[in-house]
């Protein structure tokens, strides 16, 4: 490697420190049914870790510089993805297989189901599931979230090189920490649970359409102005 | 843009984190 460990080991420790502390969910109390008062709730929160998520993706080292339609497409493309990283690693270990969208807002299969939900509640449970069997670090955790929204294959890319170069520090940063813990096959094994990644977060993306379009589930501007990005 | 209006000015607004 051209650089030594020590600066490659900056942007995992810059990516630890700028990691946003996790959203506390608003208990939504505008209607007595509580299924939709569940997913209202679960909607405003997405809406809210979004925002964050915009936030902590213009500290990524090397996101700031790409162009302004590029941090878009990327954006568009891995929100999704980014955000469900951090619902599988705090949902690691939690009795009863629930998920942890905040600390006040898990939600079991049952729970899940009758919101309408069991199709994102099996595949965020596998994703879990995966995560938890990797024994993932939190340096780990961070840098996956990072890449996920730069690996995003966002289209058109208005400056391809710029987006590379972007990826490469990022993948070199992970096999730097890897090989500084002699793992020499982390890296690739967690390059590899990215398409699990992808295609959950396309569940995920397909199940919150759904709520809005066929059971008129009303969502956020900025939350919707993402879905229908995709 | 104009589809993406909300995240167009939340990336525009600042390089730092953006404000809830």
């Amino acid at each position: 490697y051209a650089h030594p460990v020590s600066s490659r080991n900056k942007v995992i420790s810059h990516l630890l420190l700028t990691e946003p502390t996790p959203l506390a969910a608003n208990q939504d109390d505008s209607t007595n049914d509580g299924s939709l008062r569940t997913l209202l709730t679960l909607c405003d929160l997405l809406n809210r870790e979004l925002l964050v998520l915009i936030g902590w993706a213009k500290q990524i080292p090397g996101f700031s510089g790409l162009s302004l339609v590029d941090q878009m497409s990327l954006l568009q493309s891995g929100w999704m993805e980014a955000l469900l990283v951090g619902v599988a690693w705090r949902s690691q270990g939690m009795p009863g297989e629930e998920l942890v969208f905040a600390g006040n807002l898990r939600l079991d299969e049952a729970q899940c189901r009758a919101a309408g939900l069991a199709d994102l509640y099996e595949a965020l449970r596998h994703l879990t599931s995966k995560y938890q069997a990797m024994n993932l670090t939190p340096e780990e955790v961070v840098t996956l979230k990072a890449m996920a929204l730069a690996n995003s294959d966002a289209d058109p890319v208005d400056c391809p090189d710029s987006v590379q170069r972007f990826q490469d520090e990022l993948h070199e940063a992970l096999q730097e920490y890897e090989l500084s813990r002699r793992e020499q096959h982390r890296a690739g094994r967690l390059l590899m649970s990215l398409p699990l990644l992808r295609q959950t977060a396309d569940r995920a993306v397909q199940a919150f359409l759904q709520l809005h379009r066929h059971r008129c589930v009303p969502l956020h501007k900025l939350l919707l102005e993402m879905l229908d990005a995709k | 843009k104009e589809k993406h209006k909300i995240l167009h000015r939340l990336l525009q607004n600042s390089t730092s984190p953006v404000e809830l």
